[in-house]
């Protein structure tokens, strides 16, 4: 079924908190929405690279579970 | 497998930790046993050695805390992130914390996350290592609940920890060389007593493969550590452990996990108060105290709480004398005698062992009394004294025990 909208923004927020903690991602307070969601799929390629999932720089619903799992608050990727 | 950058790790080998606050979801003892195991993992396939302190600073201070709890990194409530811990270095450095929020288990059930498993990962950042992307691998980032009894570590995560720090040292022991499989041979008869053999050198030959499980009957068998308990009498040799019981005719033979999940394997010593019904057990500078299956919650003990001296690192062999309350402790050549009943090391200690033990002039590996005479190991040879009327008695081979 198609993703109730307030759920999508959740997960998205879920997502970039995620990416936060272990893949040292930084949101910039950019103007530009666009950099912003180019770098989160970045990330997200990241990741998904890391725990072997298909790699397409999309928030799907593997990968989201994926970042649900309980894990070790360590990140997987540092600067 | 994965360092952290710049590969920060322990320029030492002794490496300590301190306790600093328990989670209520478990018992206090459970939650040593699973740490004490924990670091076990890592330090049965390094050379580093772990200590617990009981105060102060520690290199690995381990600790319960729920939300933000002093670092960038607050916890997030039950779920998600369980804990984490910081790569060696100094202050925060090598710390480990506990997200307070889950629940805390010493099982495998799906009813809360299994402590051991949890901390063995942390302690592996403790020590230098970052995530492995190798599914199962234990530094995987994603918690997998799996059965912890015979817990191997992935190859993995053994070629991250070596890369770091390198493979164990050698046994202390000597190697002894591969036998061919042999017929249980007949007793050697007991020789005339001479003085104890200087300690037999390794010859060429592959060296027989660490931890392979020891045949009962092989003549160059020889033990780590002796002791009785409840009766029984049990000797040791690597993770193993045969179980000589005045009840049944034949020898059992264990893994010591089987008895002693947590305790580390390859004891340097052991020995058994009986009106305590209490052993204990000895490797490196730390004891544990068991009663029966139950390890005493409190330990390990670093030995100098017995009254060694720091410069003792570690100790051969133990044999408690039931008819003067007094335990001997054996090192080197030299040995220490202790009041149990006062609890403190008597004067005049260390002597030399040849002074009053006749006959036994080297180290000693393991030491038993039983039936009035002591019984001291070397090698593959056991010494039999009276040490009332201070007699070597006779030589007889260690395992002559095991009705061969």
């Amino acid at each position: 079924f198609p993703v109730a909208p307030e759920k999508e923004k959740e997960d998205m927020q879920f997502a970039k908190k995620y990416l936060e903690n272990f893949y040292d991602f930084k949101e910039e307070k950019t103007l530009f929405k666009a950099k912003d969601l180019n770098q989160m799929s970045d990330k997200i390629r990241e990741m998904q690279s890391f725990f072997g999932l298909e790699v397409n720089g999309e928030l799907n619903p593997k990968t989201l579970d994926m970042m649900k799992q309980p894990r070790c608050g360590t990140p997987d990727v540092r600067s | 497998y994965s360092a952290f950058p710049h590969r920060p790790t322990w320029r030492k080998e002794d490496v300590t930790y301190r306790i600093l606050n328990y989670t209520p979801d478990m018992l206090q003892a459970d939650v040593e046993e699973a740490i004490a195991r924990a670091f076990q993992v890592w330090s049965s396939v390094t050379p580093l050695r772990f200590t617990r302190l009981y105060g102060g600073q520690a290199d690995i201070m381990i600790s319960f805390a729920a939300g933000f709890h002093g670092d960038f990194y607050s916890f997030d409530g039950p779920g998600g992130t369980l804990a984490h811990a910081y790569p060696p270095g100094g202050g925060i450095g090598g710390d480990a914390h506990f997200d307070e929020d889950e629940n805390w288990t010493k099982f495998t059930t799906y009813s809360g996350y299994n402590l051991f498993l949890v901390a063995a990962h942390e302690l592996g950042h403790s020590l230098g290592l970052s995530h492995s992307n190798v599914f199962g691998a234990l530094m995987y980032p994603i918690y997998m609940a799996r059965d912890t009894r015979n817990f191997q570590l992935h190859q993995d995560d053994i070629d991250g920890i070596q890369a770091l720090y390198g493979p164990p040292r050698e046994s202390p022991a000597l190697p002894t060389k591969a036998f061919p499989p042999q017929e249980p041979t007949e007793m050697a008869p007991a020789e005339t007593p001479t003085e104890m053999s200087p300690r037999e050198e390794p010859t060429e030959g592959t060296p027989s493969k660490p931890h392979q499980r020891p045949d009962d009957c092989d003549p160059h068998l020889s033990f780590d550590a002796i002791t009785t308990l409840r009766g029984e009498t049990l000797f040791f040799k690597d993770s193993y452990v045969w179980r000589k019981s005045p009840y049944f005719s034949d020898i059992e033979h264990d893994t010591i996990f089987s008895f002693w999940p947590s305790l580390i394997a390859g004891f340097d010593a052991a020995y058994e108060v009986d009106n305590k019904d209490r052993v204990l057990f000895f490797k490196d500078n730390q004891y544990w105290a068991v009663s029966g299956y139950s390890i005493e919650s409190g330990f390990p003990k670093p030995i100098q709480n017995l009254g060694f001296p720091t410069s003792v690192r570690k100790i051969d062999a133990a044999v408690h004398d039931q008819n003067t309350k007094r335990t001997y402790f054996f090192v080197g050549n030299k040995y220490w005698s202790f009041n149990e009943n006062t609890q403190s090391m008597e004067r005049g200690y260390p002597r030399k062992i040849a002074a009053d033990f006749q006959g036994i002039s080297h180290p000693v590996d393991a030491a038993l009394q039983k039936n009035g005479y002591f019984y001291f190991f070397h090698g593959s040879n056991q010494y039999e004294v009276d040490i009332k009327k201070k007699k070597l008695i006779r030589i007889m081979k260690s395992n002559s025990w095991f009705n061969c």
